[in-house]
């Protein structure tokens, strides 16, 4: 079970665009995917239409109640893909946290006391809220790995400067195997010149960790969510959704997995 | 003094955007306007060039520590604009303030003890951050009225429910004075039904309360940030100069200024 974390403080980069349809796209190649929304906006659990009535147990109950992973994980409509919702009571973990020993400890605790109903998961992406606050540190701290969605847009480049020094303390002083996996371009216009001069930058300051695969702009990825559907059910011959089984073949490929 | 919290817990809906151009065109029309960059993210700061090694004092020591709001008030290169920056440091004031008695009220307090070196700001806009923690708790408290930028998409909704919960806690428990003032609806594409299905929407739920203004999608308010300009300075011309000039008339008519 490899844990990814989606993250970028930056807000409306596409992270969660990224989670759902990058899961989505792992899980068409038969493994076994969880996402996690660790976002209390619960965007993530709104675009898998998760309506809070059919919500029992969300990412809330996962971190600072007892509900083990096996009862929070719930199937989606996607054959492989499987959820831990979240809702608005989240947003009193923060706060929880605060002053709770090993606060930072919480979520990899409780995604590795998995049992064996859940230890056949293959992948897990957790969907980060738009902060570097302890729910971010908790993602960090529980993750192998760290997937950064980026607009190629001026703010990028001081957001990615704040997020590594964050991103080094985590692994100095709670996890030592985290590591930057990939950074990945959303929301890709290539009009301007702006966006090449930032993705030129970034090439330069990361190398290899940028992935070649990028995701163009494409407004039926901003309208599959509001039809329940990740892109591949929704507008599986258009460029979002070619481009985010490209990223799933770039992403296994550095696992190394044929 | 009127103060205005430009708020949206949804990433990436034009916040900073807007506080940047809107508090342009107010200044552009003799009022004077102090922008308070409320985000550790600091993108309003690096907006408006504010190198780090020009910003003595920050918001954060504002908030927690003793500066007068006339020391830590910068001008900008625009006449009648200025800025009160922020650093990393913010970042701590959100834990900080946890803990304090009276943590909601310290921003309404430094705005209030406004000496007479500071009285004569007209209008005041606080950019904040992408959650509804502390710091944008803070906002709330100070202002006058929220503006909130939203971007025509499908996750706009679930979030303007969240966020007014918010607000009306806000108001029953720490601010009565506090309204919604408007909601603009930015980077507008139009393109796509999507679009106009949201607005629609939101005109249905808050009817006045939308801005007729739209601020429509408009590659120039992302580059000028990279030349450290207002849009104003940078493509006076341009779809989103025109578009915040609008909205600057509709925002102060609203006020009942002619
Ligand atoms: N490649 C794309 N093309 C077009 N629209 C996109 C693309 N990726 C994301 N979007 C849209 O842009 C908006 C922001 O994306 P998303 O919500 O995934 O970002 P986020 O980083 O998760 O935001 P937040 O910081 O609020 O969590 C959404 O409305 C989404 O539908
Ligand atoms: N009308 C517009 N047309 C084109 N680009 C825009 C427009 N408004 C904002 N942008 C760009 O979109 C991105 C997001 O805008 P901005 O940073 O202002 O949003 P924000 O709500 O402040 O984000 P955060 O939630 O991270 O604080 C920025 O790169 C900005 O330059
Ligand atoms: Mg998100
Ligand atoms: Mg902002």
């Amino acid at each position: 079970m490899r844990i990814t974390a989606v993250i970028n403080q930056k807000g409306g980069v596409g992270k969660t665009t990224t989670t759902v349809n990058l899961g989505a796209a792992l899980a068409r190649k038969g493994l076994r995917v969880l996402l996690v929304d660790l976002d209390p906006q619960a965007n993530l659990t709104a675009h898998l239409m998760m309506d809070h009535a059919q919500v029992r147990t969300t990412t809330y109950d996962l971190l600072m109640g007892d509900a083990p992973l096996a009862d929070v994980a719930r199937p989606t409509a996607i054959e492989g893909l499987f959820l831990v919702p979240s809702a608005g009571d989240l947003a009193g973990a923060e706060v929880e946290l605060a002053n709770e020993i090993g606060r930072e400890y919480f979520l990899k605790d409780r995604l590795q006391k998995a049992d064996e109903r859940t230890a056949v998961f293959d992948e897990v992406l957790v969907d980060c809220p738009p902060s570097l606050g302890l729910l971010a540190i908790n993602a960090l701290t529980a993750a192998d790995e760290a997937l950064v969605p980026l607009q190629a847009e001026f703010f990028a480049l001081q957001g990615m400067a704040r997020y590594l020094e964050v991103q080094n303390l985590v692994k100095e002083r709670l996890n030592p195997n985290l590591r930057l996996g990939g950074i990945v371009i959303c929301m890709w216009k290539g009009q301007a010149n702006l966006s090449h001069e930032v993705r030129e930058e970034v090439k330069k300051s990361f190398g290899e960790v940028l992935f070649e695969t990028v995701i163009r702009q494409n407004v039926k990825l901003a309208e599959a969510p509001s039809a329940g559907k990740t892109i591949f059910e929704y507008a599986a011959d258009s460029n979002g959704a070619q481009d985010y089984e490209a990223l799933a073949d770039e992403f296994l490929a550095r696992r190394g997995v044929p």
